[in-house]
């Protein structure tokens, strides 16, 4: 019990580190137990260095770093837990233009083994789609899907 | 495992029948506010056995049936379904292609179908878990996932690790 | 005490209702008094109708129409007990591009009488600025000012 | 009244002495993620005398202090000041340009200052009470504000409505 905790914990924050370094451009982030001698009820705290910064408390990250961290994250339990598809609504949303870059081709990267349905109000994000839909309401109240969009993927 | 279809009818603000098809690789969804892209997340977990009405933003499980519009009125029951390619077999079933149906009336009853069959819901939990797409498991991942994440204390990120791992 | 309450919720009602019609293009919002018996307790619930859709429960309402909801309320505190200046920060992260231009808009005819530092990522509300300062970190976790654009205001 | 500058030193990114200036109107505020956008509303705030870290993401009211880079050791000192344009005379004073500054230490020692002359947090607090500009007030408005309105329960509603009100 303790020992499988114990290999998945190790497993997901090397994920994590690499993931973290993949979406910044550098830097670095690990998990930390709490409390190494209570592997069965420590709680898990995050250990965040943005390139060229101090490593600093999570809470003092920009709303953008934040959720880029956690992105990391959430992929390393993806990682290590995969599942065959994945709905992601508007996580991009904090992001500037250049991360959003970075996600996407990371994104595009991940797709080539995970089927991904992404929710999003990014340009960036939508140009790393192969196909596009609309959702409006003409009417309003009622859902409608408009023509499919297939992308013309450059390269 | 592939994802095929989303069919969705009488499901929040999908009103008229309606039909998404996926590819592999990445379909983006986009749209105005409030034009039902999120709907459709919340479909796909609710198709997938969510049980707690809250994860799908309502109170109690009816308020996933289409309510009405200032055009009309409110129908009387919501269904979902999500059809798989199954070639590689990921499913353990005789079929290449499967389809999971859920519907709920507003008395609250509900009904499921494996390809068309009735079935009950811990039949369609037991046979996603087996292809990893279980409620638990990182197949939604939205905004509030995000901020839960990071709100979060030691101990709680704690649950939330033993969950996904 | 309860006369005062009384009277202040009145006006931040008034405002709230037209500034959420303003913002939506339509529909109607109001707040309730849960007990309109306990004036000096109770909580206060807030009832919104988006144009065209039926009277919804806000947890049921989407990302957009929550936020430009509360921008609706937390403006018609601001008319209520008005301030000199005001800082926005990205309240505008879940808007569309439609709302966004509603909202920078109606920002912009508040800025008559009221002086706003709006911190942005959106185009459309940059647009509504009439001066624009650039903060970037050259060097690694030291910030800095870059030149200060004015807006050409088209009109 | 109208802001007219705020000036940093010290203050979180602000490692370098920065001048912001400010029009009538709106001024707008763009960069990249993690570039020191938000540190400048933290900065407003904080000049209005905040006094609760946590409005400023912090633990301790040290961590708004330049705590250093790769390159650059930590600072001992974060300094932040509002320039206003009091011609109106609607902060009660006799100057046509008002400046409220405050200082802090790694020492925890804070120091204020209006218009250069010492003074007590206080007499910061009473002056902007007047000018509508208390740290209750919606003069610094975020997204994390947004959500707390609507994540909140009637009675909380109540509160924020009994502050702003
Ligand atoms: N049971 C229901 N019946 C009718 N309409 C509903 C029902 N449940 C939710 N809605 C409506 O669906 C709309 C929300 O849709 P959704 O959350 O999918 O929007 P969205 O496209 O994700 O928008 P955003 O870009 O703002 O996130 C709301 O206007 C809400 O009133
Ligand atoms: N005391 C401090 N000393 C040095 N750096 C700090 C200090 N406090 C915060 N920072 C840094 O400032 C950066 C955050 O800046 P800020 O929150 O202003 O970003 P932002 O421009 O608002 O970004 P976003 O667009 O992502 O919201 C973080 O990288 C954080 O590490
Ligand atoms: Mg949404
Ligand atoms: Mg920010």
């Amino acid at each position: 019990m303790a020992k499988q905790f114990k290999a998945a914990f190790a497993q997901i924050n090397d994920h994590f580190g690499e993931l973290f370094v993949r979406l910044f451009g550098g830097g670095r982030a690990q998990l930390i137990l709490a409390d190494p001698n209570d592997i069965l009820g420590t709680g898990i705290e995050i250990i965040v260095q943005p390139p060229g910064k101090k490593q600093q408390n999570l809470a003092l990250l920009s709303g953008g770093e934040r959720a880029l961290t956690v992105i990391a994250l959430l992929f390393a339990f993806l990682s290590f837990r995969p599942t065959p598809f994945c709905v992601l609504d508007e996580i991009d949303a904090a992001l500037d233009e250049a991360n959003v870059q970075r996600f996407s081709e990371f994104l595009q990267d991940y797709a080539r083994s995970t089927q991904f349905i992404v929710v999003t109000h990014r340009k960036g994000t939508m140009e790393a789609a192969d196909v596009m839909h609309g959702v409006t309401m003409e009417e309003s109240g009622v859902s409608k899907l408009i023509s499919v969009k297939f992308m013309d993927k450059a390269g | 495992l592939l994802l095929r279809k989303l069919e969705a009818y009488g499901f929040k603000s999908f009103a008229e029948k309606t039909e998404m098809e996926f590819k592999s690789g990445i379909t983006a969804i986009v749209g105005p506010n409030g034009s039902g892209k999120s709907n459709i997340s919340d479909a796909v977990r609710w198709v997938l056995g969510e049980q707690n009405i809250r994860n799908l933003r309502g109170n109690k499980m009816e308020d996933v049936i289409f309510s009405g519009s200032a055009k009309r009125r409110p129908l009387g029951v919501a269904e979902v379904s999500l059809v798989f390619d199954n070639t590689d077999g990921l499913l353990p079933l005789e079929f290449s292609e499967v389809t999971i149906t859920r519907r709920v009336f507003r008395s609250g009853d509900g009904e499921y179908y494996i390809n068309k069959a009735p079935c009950r819901l811990k039949d369609i939990h037991d046979l996603l878990l087996e292809a990893g797409l279980s409620r638990e498991s990182m197949t939604v991942i939205s905004q509030n996932k995000i901020d839960e994440v990071l709100n979060s204390k030691p101990e709680e990120r704690r649950l939330l690790f033993e969950e996904a791992a």
